[in-house]
């Protein structure tokens, strides 16, 4: 209230219970959507299999994760000066690659968002292979979006014999992909001989859909000088 | 810092819980499950100025010597808070992606007069 003498503050007194109590829950969800950057709540129309996110955070925070599918959220210490956030996301399953190699992850990101990849990483699943007993070689590409032109990012030497997770560090490709305001991240996967094995954004397979985790944080720009 | 009860007016912290379910946010809020949207009110008169956040400070200082000399006009006090913790939260954003985040003075814990 304006009150001369008063305290700028929000005041709800005048109001009823009920208004009262509608007026808090606005505000509430106002400030979360501003903190979280966000202009309206996310509009979830295909929710991710309980399977795929179970898994993916299990990956992520392995021993935090809860029998009900909820996390244990650390408590955060001197990290949050650093205002990180740590990001997982599924690679679109509805992609059409001719060539089947092709991984494709979306992001939202605000024009004037200054992200620093701290780390990232890629999740990709090999099924078993009876066939192949030898460790092979599977390598990891950046697409650029309309051109054939890719840049090597990452690649690793394993051994399919028995299905399992491999991870594939893509941090430098991240963080290009950011600097580039880009939104649509394209991967492009090759093993010679195995290229059959790994899962790419198969549906038939949720649990096992590949999927990209960032760690990033926001960069602070050189006029962040407070008057205090 | 004192919880505010039915018949008090001095500045106190009001405890208000918001579950994600009773809003239809559960779908996009992973974890936690609800917000403690803390919030402080009532009244700060002139003996808890300065009381309990500043306390030891300079301001407080020359707070008291104000109080002690009867100048009263020109001090205002509010009720604020003085304590505040963060919130982890887990959600999807605008492209389903799964995001984590800690979130700095989410929660208001103490409330006190300036």
């Amino acid at each position: 209230r304006g009150e001369p003498g008063g305290c700028a503050s929000c005041g709800t007194t005048g109001l009823a219970r009920g208004e009262q109590e509608q007026v808090l829950i606005e505000m509430a969800k106002q400030h979360i959507l501003s903190k979280l950057h966000l202009s309206e709540r996310p509009n979830i129309t295909q929710p991710v299999p309980r399977a795929t996110l179970i898994n993916a955070l299990r990956k992520l925070h392995a021993g935090r994760l809860r029998k009900d599918g909820t996390l244990e959220l650390e408590k955060p210490a001197s990290r949050l000066r650093e205002r990180g956030y740590e990001m997982v996301s599924f690679a679109d399953t509805d992609f059409s690659d001719t060539s089947k190699s092709g991984l494709a992850f979306q992001f939202s990101k605000e024009a004037d968002a200054n992200f620093q990849v701290l780390k990232s990483t890629l999740w990709l699943y090999f099924r078993s292979s009876e066939t192949i007993k030898k460790k092979v070689t599977a390598r990891l590409f950046l697409a650029s979006t309309g051109s054939s032109n890719r840049t090597f990012i990452s690649q690793k030497k394993f051994e399919v014999a028995q299905g399992s997770w491999h991870t594939f560090v893509v941090t430098q490709g991240v963080q290009a992909f950011f600097d580039r305001g880009d939104k649509r991240l394209q991967l492009e996967v090759e093993c010679q001989g195995c290229q059959n094995l790994a899962v790419l954004g198969s549906q038939s397979e949720p649990s096992r859909q590949p999927f990209l985790v960032a760690q990033v944080r926001l960069r602070e720009d050189g006029h962040n000088i407070r008057k205090r | 810092s004192l919880d505010c009860d039915a018949n008090g007016s001095v500045c106190c912290k009001n405890d208000f819980y918001i579950k994600f379910r009773d809003i239809d946010w559960q779908d996009w809020i992973i974890a936690p499950e609800g917000y403690h949207m803390n919030y402080c009110m009532g009244q700060c008169p002139q003996h808890l100025a300065g009381s309990p956040g500043i306390a030891s400070s300079f301001h407080a200082a020359v707070l008291n010597q104000l109080k002690a000399n009867g100048i009263h006009t020109a001090v205002s006090s509010c009720c604020v808070p003085t304590q505040r913790r963060p919130l982890s939260m887990l959600y999807f954003d605008s492209t389903q992606n799964i995001v984590k985040t800690d979130i700095p003075d989410m929660i208001v814990e103490a409330c006190g007069c300036t």
